[in-house]
Parts: C-alpha cells; sequence; structure tokens
C-alpha cells in the first residue's frame, strides 16, 4: 500500500499543477487535455514512483515561481510520462 | 500617483525557451492528432 499512498499523493500534485497552468493556458486549450493524455498512458509503477513525485514537485515548484517558463515544465512533465508509457504489445493477427 | 505598472504579467512569448517549447508542444500536439 505504499505504492497506493504515493501513487495519491502524485495525483494530487499532477492535479495541483493542472490546475494552476489551465488559467495560463487559455490560449492553448488543447495542451492540458495532451498533458492529461500522456497521464493516462503512462505506466502505474511509474506513476507510484519517488521519480515522478520528484519531477512534479520540481515542476510545480518553478511554474508557480516562473510563470514565464510555463510551457517548459509542461514539456518537461509530458516527455516524463512518454517516456514511461505502457508498452502497447502490438498482437499480430495471424 | 500613477499605480505601479503591473510587472508580473510576464507574457508567456517573452521567454525563448518558453517559446520553442510552447513550438515543440504544439507541434507534438498537433502530431498526435493525426496520427489518432
Amino acid at each position: 500500500n505504499k505504492g497506493q499512498c504515493m501513487s495519491a499523493e502524485n495525483k494530487k500534485l499532477f492535479e495541483e499543477f493542472v490546475d494552476y497552468c489551465s488559467g495560463l493556458t487559455e490560449d492553448h486549450p488543447e495542451v492540458i487535455p495532451f498533458l492529461k493524455g500522456r497521464l493516462a498512458n503512462a505506466n502505474q509503477t511509474y506513476l507510484s514512483s519517488v521519480e515522478f513525485r520528484n519531477v512534479l514537485g520540481r515542476c510545480l515548484t518553478r511554474v508557480q515561481s516562473k510563470r514565464s517558463k510555463i510551457y517548459v515544465y509542461i514539456n518537461e512533465l509530458c516527455t516524463s510520462l512518454k517516456a514511461n508509457s505502457q508498452k502497447r504489445k502490438l498482437t499480430l493477427k495471424p | 500617483g500613477a499605480d505601479a505598472p503591473d510587472d508580473d504579467d510576464d507574457d508567456d512569448d517573452d521567454d525563448p525557451e518558453n517559446r520553442i517549447a510552447k513550438k515543440m508542444l504544439l507541434e507534438e500536439i498537433k502530431a498526435n492528432l493525426s496520427t489518432e
């Protein structure tokens, strides 16, 4: 259950990041859904990892102190999630 | 007296690093939409 509470903590941090950035990316409303899609595609092991929590915490702290680099941090989060996406096994039809 | 200029309203297009990240992200989203 340590993984579950870490996962819940990371989910809360992610929502905090999304809430903060939503108001600042109204000129491109497609960005936040894309970021959420990346989260949905990430593997559970990563989502409940300390590494992901560190990335989230760093991006959240920095975006709150430096809004002018908001897309840098959104991009960083997307990249980390993409790097840990679930590998979909393609089942080839015989 | 005149109000202090609202200097914390930093536009995200001023920062070159942010501009590049924004461009890359929007291109990735566009590519993602075209493959779906």
